[in-house]
């Protein structure tokens, strides 16, 4: 049962599908379970679709662990879909959501890389598609998208973590997600949480051009953040990619902002400088906690503001 | 498996925008094998990389000879990867 399973614990992938179809299996009112794909290796690519019925309603997106090594997404990836079938019915924030709006939530956004991490090495970021003519394996699935992609601020080394692939959506992982945003049309927030350094950020990490609407999404990062640190006091900085860490090109949430999805955000989660990606266990349930207070946040302001 | 055995992650404080574009020239040298966890940005921003055993001295020398601050955050990888293993194993065989 889902009640019984362990969220203070890191999981491997077949633990991870096994608990969303226990999920699905005991809500099948409210969670459905949507393969978008097959990743490089041949896994299934899966998203858990949170929805009180009505068709092709307004969405919000939420994604962890495009970024393999970063397990805390993932682990916390798990905790908010417990959290959406706990709280629908029992918080008014979330209820008055899901009555309107579906959440897509996508919890193992690279598998490959997520499996290798388990088997291999722990501290692999990318896919696992081979390139041809390199012997380095892999493209960093947050520089592979079609927003400024080959500007600097991304890799054309095969062998670097921050290589940027081929072309833009050459990766089967990113193509299925730019397919399904496509198909889908109404979406109308894009979160994509990675791991670590305590920020949260907007569009844009390709230019230093300020994003059309910077500040709403400014004040909602403000708010957001504000939200995250009235549980345990994690203090987050917030701004745009660019100007708030660096330069990065073929980023995730400049395509979904080059979109129209007003509401793209990128989180970075615990923690400032002592485990990094090695954070340990028993923080996962604290990082999910709090950042859950932020999304709640960008949720409703996504609600309360439709476009 | 990868080992990590000896690999420690520093955390690099750049002063001034010399001494970013210094670790940022690092960033460049492959055979170092360095792992940024944090990237190079802009000075007072921390710089997190891993460095393995065997390009430790060399960092170490590289960065203290250029002025360059820095901390070790992660005295030895594969020892906190160990216990994340041992912890998961123990829920499994309780689990189970």
């Amino acid at each position: 049962s889902t009640d019984t399973f362990n969220y203070a614990t890191y999981h491997t992938l077949e633990e991870i599908y096994n608990f969303m179809d226990l999920l699905v299996a005991e809500n099948p009112q409210l969670a459905s379970k949507i393969q978008i794909g097959n990743s490089y290796e041949g896994r299934p690519i899966y998203i858990l679709k949170f929805s009180t019925g009505g068709d092709n309603r307004p969405a919000i997106w939420i994604d962890t662990g495009i970024h393999s090594r970063e397990w805390v997404t993932q682990a916390s990836g798990v905790w908010f879909a417990k959290k959406i079938t706990q709280d629908y019915g029992q918080d008014p924030t979330l209820t008055a959501i899901l009555d309107s709006m579906d959440i897509f939530l996508e919890i193992v956004t690279n598998p490959d890389g997520f499996a290798f991490t388990h088997s291999s090495n722990r501290m692999w970021r990318k896919t696992r598609s081979k390139t041809a003519g390199s012997i380095c394996v892999g493209v960093d699935p947050n520089r592979n998208w079609d927003a400024g992609f080959g500007k600097p601020g991304a890799s054309s080394n095969p062998c670097s973590d921050t290589y940027r692939g081929k072309f833009a959506n050459s990766e089967v992982e990113v193509r299925s997600i730019v397919d399904f945003v496509k198909t889908h049309g109404n979406i109308k927030a894009f979160i994509s949480i990675h791991s670590y350094s305590q920020l949260l950020l907007y569009p844009y990490g390709y230019t230093s051009q300020p994003a059309p609407d910077e500040e709403e999404l400014d004040q909602l990062s403000k708010s957001a953040v504000t939200a995250l640190a009235s549980l345990y006091g994690t203090k987050f900085k917030y701004g745009s990619i660019i100007k708030a860490i660096y330069q990065a090109s073929g980023s995730t949430v400049d395509w979904t902002y080059s979109q129209g999805i007003k509401y793209s955000f990128t989180f970075e989660l615990r923690d400032t400088g002592r485990y990094g990606f090695l954070l340990p266990a028993s923080q996962i349930i604290p990082t999910a906690q709090e950042t859950w207070l932020a999304l709640l946040t960008i949720m409703e302001h996504t609600l309360n503001h439709p476009y | 498996t990868e080992d990590f055995v000896g690999h420690q992650v520093l955390r690099v404080s750049a002063a001034n925008e010399a001494q970013v574009q210094m670790v940022k020239e690092l960033e460049d040298l492959e055979h170092l094998q360095l792992d940024f966890w944090r990237d190079p940005s802009r000075p007072g921003t921390p710089i997190d990389v891993r460095v393995p055993f065997s390009s430790l001295q060399a960092v170490k020398i590289f960065l203290e000879s250029h002025g360059i601050s820095y901390t070790i955050m992660i005295e030895d990888v594969q020892s906190l990867l160990d216990k994340e293993k041992r912890q998961m194993s123990s829920f499994q065989a309780r689990a189970q």
